[in-house]
């Protein structure tokens, strides 16, 4: 009998002695709690893996706390890009975006082009264009923004070796915003 | 960087990622998110989604060299999982980790890099989140 299982993260990196947050690090918990119980929820009715990681990022993405969709982090420009990508471990179909801005779920086109496209990856302008002919939800530039992550930019641009100082206290997030990989 | 790995109950896999990016990057710079094989892919072996400095992941194929590792060379998921993360990755300056599930249903959630926020559940069990350290 197979054990239908589900896995997800929020990325990894550096945690320092001022970045210990109790309140913080309990609504990380919270927000990966929600999403791994909604997917095994999914997962309990049947639905496909494919489905189940679709939802599970695109959950992810909605959430402010991590460096996806809503909450991402800003470029040197002030922008933002995003990327994804989608893999079906039983057919090796795969489809993949990178560098959009105005797609609200990226993780949703690239199951479009995995889906819809004899392609396997979209980038800049023409993923944009082939999401909204898909009907996904178009957005915004700054609706990815969050207030938090402008001044991980600021502080990015101030000092310009930011990513290397984890002395002073940031955020109070439980991994240190300025060293985390996504 | 965001992700997710699952197996269904027909016994199939898939995996998926999701990022920003990177702060104060170059813009047009790509990670290895949005590419299959560095930091996504899944087979009928196995699903891996990786989070860290992208480059790295991008230049070892990081998320095939698991499977590779377990196709071609008959390692266990744990085994593939730690030549991965803990050997080839350090060995040229990267970080980070990743999340891998196998057609048995073994999870295995490795990071050389200081903390990770993961969480993951099987149907019928409680779900378990955390900041591991």
């Amino acid at each position: 009998m197979v054990r239908a299982t589900i896995a997800i993260h929020g990325g990894a990196g550096t945690i320092t002695r001022t970045s210990m947050d109790a309140k913080a690090e309990q609504r990380y918990r919270q927000a990966l709690t929600q999403i791994v119980a909604s997917a095994q929820a999914m997962l309990a009715s049947g639905a496909s893996a494919l489905d189940v990681v679709t939802e599970a990022v695109r959950l992810l993405e909605e959430c402010p706390m991590f460096n996806a969709g809503v909450g991402s982090v800003f470029t040197h420009q002030a922008t933002h890009e995003l990327d994804a990508c989608v893999m079906d471990g039983r057919t090796l179909e795969a489809g993949a975006v990178a560098g959009v801005s105005h797609i609200r779920n990226p993780v949703l086109a690239a199951r479009a082009v995995l889906e819809h496209s004899p392609h396997v990856l979209f980038t800049g302008a023409g993923a944009e264009s082939f999401a909204a002919a898909q009907g996904l939800e178009m957005v915004a530039a700054d609706f990815f923004s969050t207030p938090g992550r402008r001044k991980q930019l600021e502080r990015a641009q101030n000092q310009q070796k930011v990513v290397l100082d984890h002395d002073e206290a940031r955020s109070g997030e439980p991994l240190d915003p300025d060293r985390k990989m996504g | 960087t965001v992700g997710a790995v699952a197996l269904d109950s027909a016994g199939n896999l898939a995996a998926a990622t999701s990022t920003g990016g990177m702060t104060n990057k170059q813009v047009g710079r790509v990670g290895d998110s949005p590419l299959p094989g560095a930091g996504c892919y899944a087979s009928d072996t196995v699903a891996v989604s990786c989070t860290g400095t992208g480059e790295v992941f991008i230049r070892t194929l990081a998320a095939y060299d698991v499977a590779a590792l377990m196709n071609y060379g008959g390692l266990s998921l744990q085994q593939a999982t730690e030549r991965v993360v803990m050997e080839k990755i350090p060995q040229l300056g990267g970080s980070g980790g990743l999340i891998a599930i196998d057609r048995q249903g073994n999870v295995l959630l490795p990071f050389n890099s200081e903390g990770m926020y993961r969480g993951y559940g099987v149907v019928g069990e409680a779900p378990v989140a955390a900041i591991f350290r």
